[in-house]
């Protein structure tokens, strides 16, 4: 039932880096953006390669983590809690973090001069940090420790400034030192949790500069957060802190990123509005969850047919997440999802569920797999096909389900 | 709610559009 324009063919070996080119893509921003390196923080390319990456199953598990959170801070919203970063929230943390799903870097320069910081981006957090020197309880890092004495353009924020109160108000202050310096702290998932002092330096972002990026100067940390060798997060979130808006009146109200598809090849942030050749779907915002960007699935098609699912399934939106590894669906979206896909793959056995994904394929003594065209549409009829690396994750569709439709 | 993960974003350009009110996607772009 399905045409060959409906296929993609995958070619052994695809699902793998089979080449790697660490060389940057030639991207042109609108006047007045910028554009950085962005890699996958495991890959030959990452400036901080790591030296033991997790098994897919690993990150499959702490990817439920975060999924389970973000989902957790709107039932927050929708209960009436108000303060969602405050609520209740237990999760076994001998699966990890939820932030280990994090796996795309950028390199920056902090201070005066420039000291090198390798940083983690994450569209689902606001506030900025890096570890700074003296850090009493940090994860060893590949670059030098920012060291503020160092740098003749960092200064720390007074308790009594504003951008120590706009913290408070979206609940990440954490009082005053003894010196009166504002001090900040980042919860996550899985309990772990980083303060310091809230700060600002001068950014170097490629070939531009950013006076007075806000940041938090990291000097402690708890639970399994990061243990890795990157130096800190760069939150792009829709709140106050975030680069994004921080960075608005400079480059515009606007960015964007390309994830490589394998560890073996680059990637690029741009600050600033893209280039043209983009479809459009509206963004969704929530003022109780502003850190989140969302946006409405409307229908699926596999091989080139539309599924049957009502449209009230997706009523909820998407959250669209950097730091997400695998794309959750309302439960009946991803029955319908997984049939039709089984259906155009039936001529390769099933293999054992893995973890989150139960529709798994045995690829064995394949050297090539044809496997259904999977497009994901938006609000308004924007089509998104996906790439096949976006469809099959290992030997399994890399979709996944929520646990009923209303979660 | 849905969450559209980092799988299914790859080698796509995400743009936040959000001056715009807007999220887009172009394909192929890395």
């Amino acid at each position: 039932g399905y045409d060959l324009q409906s296929y993609k063919v995958l070619h052994a070996g695809a699902l793998k880096s089979a080449t790697i080119n660490c060389s940057q893509p030639k991207v042109t921003p609108s006047s007045g953006g910028v554009t950085v390196p962005l890699h996958n923080r495991h890959g030959p390319c990452s400036p901080v390669p790591s030296t033991k990456a997790p098994t897919l199953e690993e990150m499959l598990r702490r990817d439920q983590l975060r999924a389970a959170y973000i989902t957790r801070k709107y039932s927050g919203v929708k209960g009436g809690a108000g303060d969602v970063e405050q609520s209740d929230v237990t999760v076994p943390t001998t699966l990890g973090t939820s932030l280990g799903t994090l796996e795309y870097l950028i390199t920056v320069g902090i201070g005066s001069p420039a000291m090198t910081q390798t940083m983690l981006i994450d569209t689902g957090s606001d506030v900025s940090w890096v570890q700074c020197k003296p850090c009493s309880q940090c994860h060893t890092q590949a670059d030098s420790l920012f060291d503020p004495s160092s740098s003749s353009t960092y200064s720390a924020f007074p308790c009594s400034s504003s951008a120590c109160a706009q913290l408070r108000r979206s609940h990440q202050g954490n009082g005053c030192s003894s010196r009166s310096q504002c001090q900040y702290i980042v919860k996550y998932g899985d309990g772990s949790s980083g303060t310091g002092t809230y700060s600002s330096d001068k950014l170097v972002l490629g070939s531009s500069t950013v006076k007075n990026f806000q940041f938090g100067c990291s000097q402690s940390e708890s639970g399994n957060l990061l243990k890795d060798q990157t130096d800190g997060l760069m939150g792009l979130g829709g709140g106050a802190q975030s680069l994004a808006t921080q960075t608005a009146g400079t480059f515009g109200k606007a960015f964007s990123y390309c994830l490589p598809p394998t560890t073996g090849s680059p990637g690029f942030l741009t600050l600033g509005a893209a280039t043209s050749g983009f479809v459009k779907t509206p963004m969704l915002r929530s003022s109780q969850v502003p850190a989140y960007y969302g946006v409405r699935l409307q229908a699926i098609r596999v091989g080139g047919k539309q599924l049957s699912i009502p449209t009230s399934v997706f009523s909820a939106g998407s959250i669209m997440d950097s730091g997400t590894i695998i794309t959750r669906l309302p439960a009946t979206a991803y029955s319908a999802l997984s049939s039709a896909f089984k259906a155009g793959m039936k001529q390769y056995p099933p293999a054992q569920p893995m973890g989150i994904f139960d529709t798994c394929f045995d690829f064995s003594g394949q050297s090539s797999v044809s496997i259904p065209t999977v497009v994901l549409v938006f609000s308004g009829g924007v089509a998104v096909n996906l790439a096949s690396d976006g469809i099959i994750l290992g030997s399994c569709l890399a979709f996944a389900a929520n646990s009923d439709d209303s979660s | 709610l849905g969450i559209i993960g980092n799988v299914q974003q790859r080698t796509l350009e995400v743009l936040y559009d959000v001056g715009g009110g807007a999220v887009g996607f172009k394909a192929g772009a890395c």
